[in-house]
C-alpha cells in the first residue's frame, strides 16, 4: 500500500452526495455509497455519517466532462472517477458518462469504484498490489468483494485498528483525563511539552510524553502513534526524565534516581540501577541528557546547571562541574529535553524549542526566531 | 518512441496516459517534444512495474492493453509535497 501523506485528524467523518448520477435511483445510490464507506469503517474506528445539506468532510458528485476542478472527465471508459486526499479536501467525483450499475456484471460497479475513491479521500494512494482495492485499474464486478490485506494494512497505518484503539481508550479512561486520541488533534498537538526526545541506534527519533511515545518522520509524527512505552520497551516506565543513545549503540533512560539500559528495545541486563552507581557525579531527577557527537561526551542538565560526563575518564565528571547553563547564550534553565539532530543540538522547554549552534556556542539567530513552536516544527501540528 | 506492436492505442496516446497518471511531467505545449527517449523508456518501465507486467521499457502489446483498462483518475506517481517541514 502507499500513503499519500495526509489523513483526517478526526474519526467521525461526514459526507454528502451533492449531485446524483442520471442513470440510478437516489435511494439505491445512497445505499451503495454507505456500503462503500463501510468497507473502511469495518477495520478502523472511522465513522461516516450522511448529511443532506451543510458543510461535510467529503462531498460526492457525479459529473460529466469539465466540472470545475480542472480535471475533466473523458466520457465512457478511460477515467472512471477521481478523489482528493484529505489535505486537498477529500471530495470524490464520478464520471456520469459511465454506465454505473449495482450488483451487475454489466456496466461499471458503483460500490467498488466508490470504495476505491473513498480510500483516496482517507489518504491512501494507489497500491501496486494487483489484488488490492487501491490498485488503480478497474477489474470488473466482483460479487464476493472483500478488502485485500494490503488495503487493511494501509488504512490501519493511517487510523489504527479497532482493537488497538479500544485498548488505548481503556488505558486513557483508567489512568487520565486526557481526551481520546484521534477524536481531535493528537495529544502532542494539544500539549507539545515533552518528557524526552532521543535518537535510536537505528537512526529513528522518538518522543516520550507521559506513558506514550511517538516516532518522528521528516515532517511530523509517523502514523500509528502514540504507542505505550511499556509495550515496546518492556520493563521501562512512563514519565521518563531523559534519554540518549551512546556511541556503543545502547540507549539509556533516566527517571528519578534510576536508569535503564536497552539495546534497541531489549533491556540489556538487570535494570533499573541507581544513577549514583552507573553515572557517578550526576544528580538524580535530571531534566535532560544528550550526547554531543562533537566530543562524544554526555551532557546532563538539571535546573540551572549542566554536567559533562566522560565514561573513559576517572572521575567521569571533572571537579569543574556543574557549570551554569547560562554560559550558553540563549539556552534557558529548567529544560525538558535535549537532542542532537542533523548536526545541531536542540533544547526543548514547555511548548517551544531552541536550536543551539555548536560553533558559536549560542542559540541560532534565524527567521523565524528561536524559540519556535515544537508542535508546528517537530510534530506537524 | 519504440512501438513493437500495432494497436489503436497510439504512441501519442500512451505519452498522454503516462503524463496524466504521473509517470511523465505534465505535457506543456511550449516545451513539447523535448522529452528524451530515455525518460520515456523509464516512464514506460515504471508504469509496467506498477501494473505488475513485464518490465521492458518498451510500449508492447501487454502495456497498451493495460493502458486501455478503465481506471481511477488519481495519479499513480505523486510528487512529494513542497511544504515538508524538514528544516527544523
Amino acid at each position: 500500500y502507499a500513503l499519500q501523506g495526509s489523513r483526517w485528524r478526526v474519526k467521525k467523518l461526514t459526507y454528502k452526495i451533492s449531485k446524483y448520477p442520471r442513470g440510478l435511483e437516489k435511494g439505491a445510490v445512497d445505499k451503495e455509497v454507505a456500503k462503500a464507506f463501510s468497507v473502511w469503517s469495518i477495520y478502523t474506528d472511522l465513522t461516516f455519517t450522511s448529511k443532506k445539506s451543510g458543510q461535510v468532510h467529503i462531498e460526492i458528485r457525479f459529473e460529466r466532462g469539465e466540472h470545475g476542478d480542472g480535471d475533466p472527465f473523458d466520457g465512457p471508459g478511460g477515467t472512471l472517477a477521481h478523489a482528493y486526499f484529505p489535505v486537498y479536501g477529500g471530495d470524490a467525483h464520478f464520471d456520469d458518462s459511465e454506465h454505473w450499475t449495482i450488483n451487475s456484471f454489466r456496466g461499471t460497479n458503483l460500490f467498488q469504484v466508490a470504495a476505491h475513491e473513498f480510500g483516496h479521500s482517507l489518504g491512501l494512494s494507489h497500491s501496486d498490489i494487483k489484488s488490492a482495492l487501491m490498485a488503480p485499474f478497474y477489474r470488473g464486478y466482483d460479487p464476493d468483494f472483500m478488502l485485500d490485506n494490503d488495503d487493511i494494512q494501509g488504512i490501519q497505518a493511517l487510523y489504527g485498528s479497532k482493537i488497538e484503539n479500544k485498548d488505548r481508550t481503556n488505558i486513557y479512561q483508567r489512568t487520565t483525563n486526557i481526551p481520546l486520541l484521534g477524536e481531535e488533534d493528537s495529544q502532542l498537538c494539544l500539549d507539545s511539552k515533552i518528557d524526552t526526545i532521543f535518537n535510536s541506534a537505528e537512526g529513528h527519533t522518538y518522543v516520550f510524553k507521559d506513558e506514550y511515545y511517538w516516532k518522528l518522520s521528516s515532517d511530523g509524527v509517523e502514523s500509528g502513534y502514540p504507542k505505550l512505552i511499556t509495550s515496546s520497551w518492556k520493563g521501562l516506565q512512563g514519565n521518563i526524565d531523559a534519554a540518549f543513545t551512546y556511541k556503543n549503540g545502547k540507549t539509556y533512560f533516566f527517571k528519578g534516581s534510576k536508569y535503564w539500559r536497552y539495546i534497541n528495545k531489549n533491556v540489556d541486563g538487570d535494570y533499573p540501577k541507581d544513577i549514583s552507581e552507573g553515572f557517578t557525579g550526576i544528580p538524580d531527577n535530571i531534566d535532560a541528557a544528550v550526547v554531543w557527537t562533537g566530543n562524544g561526551k554526555i551532557y546532563f542538565y538539571k535546573g540551572t546547571k549542566f554536567w559533562r560526563f566522560d565514561p573513559s575518564q576517572r572521575p567521569p565528571v571533572k571537579s569543574s562541574y556543574p557549570k551554569l547553563i547560562s554560559n550558553w547564550e540563549g539556552v534557558p534553565d529548567n529544560i525538558d529535553a535535549s537532542l542532537e539532530y542533523h548536526g545541531y543540538t536542540y533544547f526543548f522547554k514547555d511548548k517551544a524549542y531552541y536550536r543551539f549552534n555548536d560553533k558559536t556556542f549560542s542559540v541560532d539567530v534565524a527567521n523565524p526566531a528561536f524559540p519556535r513552536a515544537t508542535g508546528y516544527w517537530w510534530f506537524g501540528c | 518512441m519504440i512501438v513493437t506492436a500495432s494497436s489503436d492505442f497510439s504512441a501519442i496516446k500512451a505519452m498522454r496516459y503516462l503524463s496524466q497518471y504521473g509517470y511523465l511531467p505534465p505535457s506543456n505545449p511550449i516545451s513539447s517534444g523535448i522529452i528524451s527517449e530515455q525518460t520515456i523508456h523509464r516512464a514506460i518501465a515504471e508504469f509496467q512495474a506498477f501494473a505488475g507486467i513485464g518490465v521492458t521499457g518498451v510500449l508492447d502489446n501487454e502495456t497498451m492493453t493495460f493502458m486501455s483498462i478503465p481506471r481511477c483518475g488519481v495519479k499513480d506517481v505523486i510528487v512529494p509535497s513542497l511544504n515538508s517541514r524538514s528544516k527544523r
